[in-house]
């Protein structure tokens, strides 16, 4: 099974 | 004041046919240097990032820089009230709460505006890192679509297998699995049917089908899709604009639970 990932995850706010 | 004029509003067509289904509302921040959208959708996974330079558009002026958010299905609304060859102006005031749409007949015969309300919305703006991909992937964008529309009959997901030999598109559900091999091309004359692949290391990663068939709705907007991938990091799906930008969606990766 597989989770889907949060872009929030990858980038963070500037 | 702040107005950039456009020749064809067709390519706000295709822009708004594009994003519509990720976003209902979306800030466009206008400065010299052009129009930029970035916002995420509901759920957080993709982000939608818009460039269109100023010295793409017909005239372009931008006293100061503003922020209008717009809700993009009353946008798309006052867009289909222009044909595809209509001149598009678009104008606000500095500090204006509203925006204004003025569409031009190519003969003058025919001249309309719309004035819609602008919202204040407080979206939050990401910082995306610069990466180097391990791989780069051109293809024509009707295929990709294809082969998105395709497999997603058979699954919730897509793995995108990239290696010197080519990328592999997968996935697989309760009636069987699927799987599609795009190998690049030598077709140098036909520079908008070939398939390139530049790679540095072999890269699979799984996506949810639902959203790169949302992206796929951009496919009007350019002959050529890129799509750019490292791991662990999110897809970088591509569209150029001819003269004008790109349309960027990036996606998170699922991983293993």
């Amino acid at each position: 099974h597989s989770k889907q990932k949060s872009i929030l995850d990858y980038f963070k706010s500037d | 004041m702040f107005e950039a004029r456009l020749v064809s509003s067709s390519t706000f067509k295709k822009i708004l046919d594009a994003v519509k289904d990720l976003l209902n509302e979306a800030s466009f921040d206008c400065s010299e240097s052009g129009i930029q959208l970035q916002a995420m959708d509901n759920s957080h996974v993709s982000l939608v990032s818009l460039m269109l330079r100023s010295d793409g558009f017909d005239k372009y002026r931008c006293d100061r820089s503003l922020t209008m958010g717009m809700n993009l299905a009353n946008m798309a609304k006052i867009f289909k009230c222009a044909n595809n060859d209509d001149t598009v102006t678009i104008k606000a005031q500095d500090d204006a709460d509203t925006v204004t749409f003025m569409f031009e007949a190519k003969k003058q015969e025919k001249i309309s505006d719309y004035e819609m309300k602008l919202m204040n919305l407080d979206q939050e703006h990401l910082g995306i890192p610069e990466t180097d991909f391990s791989c780069v992937i051109r293809m024509p964008s009707p295929e990709f679509a294809r082969i998105c529309r395709d497999l997603s009959q058979f699954g919730e997901s897509i793995v995108i297998s990239c290696t010197k030999e080519g990328v592999k598109f997968s996935t697989g559900g309760d009636i069987g699995t699927a799987n599609v091999k795009i190998a690049q091309t030598n077709n140098f004359d036909k520079e908008e049917e070939s398939v390139t692949i530049e790679m540095q290391e072999p890269v699979t990663l799984t996506f949810a089908c639902q959203y790169l068939n949302s992206f796929t709705k951009a496919t009007p907007l350019a002959p050529q899709v890129q799509l750019s991938m490292s791991d662990n990091v999110p897809l970088v799906v591509e569209y150029q604009i001819p003269d004008l930008g790109h349309l960027r969606f990036y996606l998170a990766p699922k991983i293993e639970d």
